[in-house]
């Protein structure tokens, strides 16, 4: 193809990133390292914390809400969202769940949050799978092959779009409104503990990488169209995406890095690392479902893992 | 497959409409 397209093909691609994820790798960045003015994050690093930011969130997102008929579980799941982006005050289905506020065993409260977590994700499906269909030609793959594709693609995206919100101390969540510390996320019961500690030693090597919003979607849709994903019914047309979007962050990468020569080769050799993620976390979360008596798995989050690895 | 995944299917099928999850 020739480099007019495929800068076309970047533009188009990053257009659908930005409307689709509004909290952008470069607004991530600018509230981590402190030049959004008096907007700093509210910081949770104990179970004090974790509380007085349910009232921070609280505070501030009620005038955003007033419409709204389902003030506390919206609230509940804006404090644990924004692993990925989010829309601000965002109208979709949450669990039922109880705010963390309330009172109760502290054993509850990681199954609490984690549901949380499982509501945000939920959500982030969702704008995976609309940025997905503004990949040119996806739409037009047969439909068992585009199932497929986000079933076996979805969770490595949501990993990589972790990243940009994470340094090496923790992650902003909420919409980039609260800083999470990787520390308290350590200190949580098991196996909770361990579920964020292999995505934090990911991300600070992926940072090194320092890709920008514009790359980070055509990775993303890199990712999407693999070829090799169990059960995929017609790969070529697949294949085919793919090797046109690859030349365009091939491109994208030399224009944008001329001195990191390696860049492409090392983003590529990335995608190794997050499959060992993706199934590490499956594990977890199966094993989680297997212990923990009172836990419930979101029906599309059940959907994507059963039968995944 | 598309009968196993009923969600992302029809957030495949579904446009922009908001999809209760």
């Amino acid at each position: 193809p020739e480099a007019a397209d495929l800068r076309a093909l970047a533009r188009h691609l990053y257009e659908a990133y930005l409307k689709n994820f509004p909290l952008t790798k470069a607004k991530a960045r600018a509230i981590l390292s402190g030049k959004t003015g008096d907007n700093a994050p509210f910081v949770i690093h104990d179970m004090k914390s974790l509380m007085e930011g349910e009232q921070f969130i609280n505070c501030r997102q009620i005038p955003l809400k007033e419409h709204h008929h389902h003030h506390q579980q919206q609230q509940t799941s804006a404090l644990t969202a924004g692993l990925g982006g989010a829309h601000q005050g965002s109208e979709y289905g949450f669990l039922g769940m109880t705010s963390i506020s309330e009172e109760g065993p502290q054993d509850a409260l990681e199954l609490r949050f984690f549901h949380s977590c499982q509501s945000r994700s939920a959500e982030a499906v969702r704008e995976i799978t609309e940025f997905a269909k503004s990949i040119p030609g996806f739409s037009e793959l047969d439909l068992n092959d585009q199932v497929t594709l986000l079933k076996y693609g979805v969770i490595e995206v949501l990993i990589i779009m972790m990243a940009p919100l994470m340094n090496k101390d923790g992650t902003l969540i909420s919409y980039g409104q609260i800083f999470m510390t990787r520390e308290f996320l350590k200190s949580l019961r098991k196996p909770f503990s361990q579920m964020m500690e292999p995505k934090f030693e990911f991300s600070v090597k992926f940072n090194m990488l320092e890709l920008d919003d514009s790359e980070m979607a055509l990775f993303l849709a890199v990712i999407i169209l693999s070829g090799d994903r169990p059960g995929l019914l017609n790969v070529k047309p697949i294949e085919q995406l793919q090797e046109t979007v690859l030349h365009s962050l091939e491109l994208q990468l030399k224009l944008n890095h001329p001195i990191s020569l390696q860049l492409f080769a090392k983003l590529l050799q990335k995608m190794t690392d997050l499959r060992q993620i993706v199934t590490d976390h499956v594990h977890l979360i199966q094993l989680l479902k297997k212990t923990e008596v009172d836990m419930c798995l979101h029906p599309l989050l059940q959907e994507i893992m059963k039968d995944l690895y | 497959l598309k009968e196993k995944h009923k969600i992302l299917h029809q957030l495949l099928q579904n446009s922009t409409s908001p999809v209760d999850l």
